[in-house]
């Protein structure tokens, strides 16, 4: 464990943490993408099949657990909850599932590190992690506005995924035999697409106005 | 040698 890998999934706790709580206090889910938090479910169900097989450490469970805790939690307050349900759009929450999930299976079928079923549902987490994003971005541009909750939740994910890109630089140089394309690659890709976020993002605090991002 | 590597990642 070093410093920019913990700092990478505290970034992450806290992204999906806030996100959490402020729906919890706020009973709204305004700005937010349901499907965009479903795909986020699916990415770590899929991922952390071997929660109950390979014990790394307790701090890996006691994380695994509370990712799956608390993505489900969100789906359900966006999908259940009796209040904050009537806040979610969905009528601009379009994205549609099959472009990100059948791209992400095919590409996990015949790009892998092993063809059996939990490393394939593992490289499919890789994969739609790096997307799943989409209709989060696509949901910010259709209403051109992006409040306190949700700019907060995606600069936590990217500041995430800088860090994760700084531990695998640091991993290269200081582990043996640590190479992982798949991962890198995908990593790479999720981070470039929050680099485009990010742009849009600083553009508009710089010039003290409303997020526009282009059509 | 790849199955030695832990993924110890989240």
């Amino acid at each position: 464990m070093n410093i920019f890998r913990l700092a990478g999934d505290m970034t992450h706790l806290a992204s999906v943490l806030v996100l959490l709580l402020k729906i919890h206090t706020i009973k709204s889910c305004a700005g937010i993408s349901l499907k965009t938090q479903e795909l986020y479910a699916i990415v770590f169900a899929t991922r952390y099949l071997d929660i109950f097989t390979d014990f790394i450490s307790l701090y890996n469970t006691i994380m695994k657990l509370i990712f799956l805790g608390s993505s489900f939690s969100i789906v359900w307050y966006i999908r259940q909850h009796k209040i904050v349900r009537r806040s979610y759009d969905k009528d601009q929450d379009t994205f549609r599932y099959v472009f990100i999930v059948l791209p992400c299976i095919f590409l996990a079928l015949i790009i892998n590190e092993k063809f059996t079923f939990k490393e394939v549902m593992w490289t499919f987490s890789l994969y739609l992690e790096a997307v799943a994003i989409l209709p989060q971005l696509v949901l910010l541009q259709r209403t051109r506005n992006i409040d306190n909750l949700t700019g907060q939740y995606v600069f936590l994910l990217g500041a995430y995924r800088a860090l994760y890109i700084l531990n695998w630089i640091y991993r290269y140089f200081t582990e043996p035999h640590y190479i992982h394309w798949i991962p890198w690659i995908a990593g790479i890709v999720q981070t470039l697409l929050y680099g485009d976020f990010f742009y849009y993002y600083f553009h508009s605090w710089k010039n003290n106005k409303k997020l526009q991002l282009p059509a | 040698e790849k199955d030695n590597v832990p993924k110890d990642e989240l």
